[in-house]
């Protein structure tokens, strides 16, 4: 028996449509502690990542572990028949679950759904806990737009961290361009960029993924970009009280 | 010029 009810359905949503274009078949895993999904692109450079704890839901209950193999574009059709500020119920009664059940609870009206499932054997990536060398949290919509303005100027977009910032850069066929975000400490959090430094690194990455991923900032007004030299970067969007979605993608090297 | 590696070069598959 399995229940989870999002009390902000949108949430939900939102986390759907930060994936979708990402993703497209998932396991979707459940137990005592939360719900979980971890699934690669299909080019295997990219690793979405999301997590949400038991406690963040306004009810649930787990009393078995389940893996539910779900179509995200099979979901989002069913998610596109519920409100933004439904409350979002998922539910399953069997041990090896063949549908999943929706419940979407708004003032004046309920609506039920079950989306068919199916068994992916999807192979599991071990992602270690690393200790991340250059650590920085800016205003998500500030990331998301340079990622926008310089992957027009190239597909590859150039990360450089240093004590005073962040320093993001591209050189492209018509010509090449940088953007520098210093840290700053306004008490407004949501405009806050901080900079852990320990190393500094110089990375390159195919910029498509995170114009991609960057619907996922409508979760959080921050995001967090952990990176190592030579190492896949995390983007990380903390879900307020539940959770946290993220995006692992492997860097390009020079040749 | 730059080579995209794969996530496989860096996560073991469980």
């Amino acid at each position: 028996m399995f229940e989870a009810k999002f009390e902000d359905g949108g949430l939900f949503k939102k986390i759907v449509e930060a994936i979708k274009e990402l993703v497209k078949n998932v396991n979707l895993e459940a137990n005592g502690t939360g719900i979980s999904l971890q699934a690669m692109d299909t080019s295997h450079v990219a690793l979405v990542a999301l997590q949400l704890n038991e406690k963040g839901f306004k009810k649930y209950r787990c009393e078995k572990s389940l893996t539910m193999g779900l179509s995200i574009e099979n979901l989002q059709k069913i998610l596109k028949c519920s409100g933004n500020d439904d409350q979002i119920t998922l539910r399953t009664q069997d041990e090896e679950p063949t549908t999943l059940s929706f419940t979407f609870e708004s003032k004046n009206r309920i609506s039920e759904f079950q989306l068919n499932l199916m068994s992916l054997d999807q192979e599991q990536l071990g992602v270690p806990d690393t200790e991340y060398s250059s650590v920085v949290r800016m205003p998500s919509n500030e990331f998301t737009k340079i990622c926008r303005e310089l992957g027009n100027i190239n597909e590859a977009i150039g990360i450089e961290t240093s004590k005073e910032g962040i320093k993001f850069y591209v050189k492209g066929d018509i010509g090449e361009g940088q953007v520098s975000v210093k840290i700053n400490d306004t008490e407004k959090p949501e405009e806050r960029v901080e900079c852990e430094v320990d190393e500094p690194v110089n990375l390159s990455f195919a910029v498509r993924y995170f114009n991609l991923f960057n619907k996922a900032s409508a979760l959080s007004s921050q995001v967090i970009l952990s990176m190592s030299q030579d190492q896949p970067l995390v983007i990380e969007y903390i879900i307020e009280e539940m959770g946290s979605l993220k995006l692992y993608l492997a860097p390009k090297i020079n040749d | 010029e730059t080579k995209q590696i794969k996530l496989e070069k860096f996560f073991t598959k469980t």
